[in-house]
């Protein structure tokens, strides 16, 4: 489980990851 | 999807497969741990909600890895105006998984538009488990395609007054290369980078076949359902969780048989 997401987005739905941010970024 | 090319694990960890007795139907996104944001027409065939279930964290159908998740559904709930006003409107269906969603480097939510953000200039993708020709053929591996967003009056003199738009809808499509989204990628998201972030504008809803470069794919308009999509999630509980259970006459039964095993192994 990914730890790196901090409940900072304000668009975000989910209570504990940030949303819309991969971790892999496509070329 | 058509045109589309092969993705690979993490890019896109928001989408979901939606099946139907073991086949996939639809796609969908990940919007929190317990819900999905999908297309209605995806849940409009009376069906059995138990014949239905949905997996995350994959990429080949055919393959579940360790990043897979699969979910049993709890409730679907329909927007009210779905094919109200016209024959694919109110295109929009929230799915509440019976169990939450595990977060990972592989399974991670979109995040919703505001209601308010400017949609010229962006960069946005769409992905999906569709047909990847018209003649039906299917593919196991998700696409993913950038589709430019076409003007709502372009696109409606595209479909002509017999397919009519409503403001709830927006189109996409990459004319040029034939790229569009087919039978089968419906629910699936269609997502924007703004600021580093992907927001989901649109949802995967309908269009006039696939391979017919004058017809862009037409989506269902996120910032549109907001409030709906807002006000559902926020009110609607969280489904019971089974919890391991023993009731106390239970316990004692099982507790005289375990005593009764251990004094025969002792004999």
């Amino acid at each position: 489980v990914s730890h790196r997401h901090p409940k900072s987005q304000p668009n975000s739905l989910s209570s504990d990851v940030a949303c819309g941010q991969p971790a892999l970024h496509g070329k | 999807l058509l045109g589309g090319e092969l993705t690979i694990d993490r890019k896109w960890p928001w989408q979901v497969s939606i099946h139907y007795a073991g086949f996939h139907v639809c796609g969908g996104s990940i919007l929190n741990a317990y819900w999905v944001l999908t297309a209605a027409h995806c849940f409009a065939r009376e069906k059995r909600l138990q014949t239905f279930d949905m997996y995350v964290g994959i990429t080949n159908l055919e393959v579940a890895n360790k990043h897979t998740q699969w979910f049993e559904i709890n409730q679907v709930i329909i927007h009210p105006t779905f094919e109200m006003f016209h024959p694919v409107g109110g295109d929009v269906a929230l799915v509440q998984s019976k169990s939450a969603i595990v977060f990972s480097d592989y399974v991670l939510p979109i995040c919703l538009p505001s209601s308010n953000l400017n949609l010229s200039d962006l960069s946005c993708w769409t992905t999906g488990w569709g047909m990847v020709s018209p003649q039906g053929e299917t593919g196991k591996d998700l696409l993913e395609a950038q589709l430019p967003l076409i003007p709502k009056f372009q696109c409606q003199l595209l479909y002509g007054l017999t397919s009519y738009l409503l403001p709830e809808m927006l189109c996409a499509g990459d004319i040029k290369n034939m790229k569009n989204v087919c039978e089968g990628d419906s629910g699936s998201p269609l997502v924007c980078k703004v600021n580093q972030t992907w927001l989901q504008i649109g949802i995967v809803s309908w269009g006039r076949g696939c391979a017919q470069p004058l017809y862009p794919g037409v989506f269902a308009n996120v910032s549109y359902f907001l409030n709906w999509i807002r006000y559902n999630m926020e009110t609607i509980p969280d489904p019971p969780q089974l919890t391991p259970f023993v009731s106390s006459s239970l316990r004692a039964t099982v507790s005289s048989f375990v005593t009764i095993m251990g004094s025969l192994l002792v004999l």
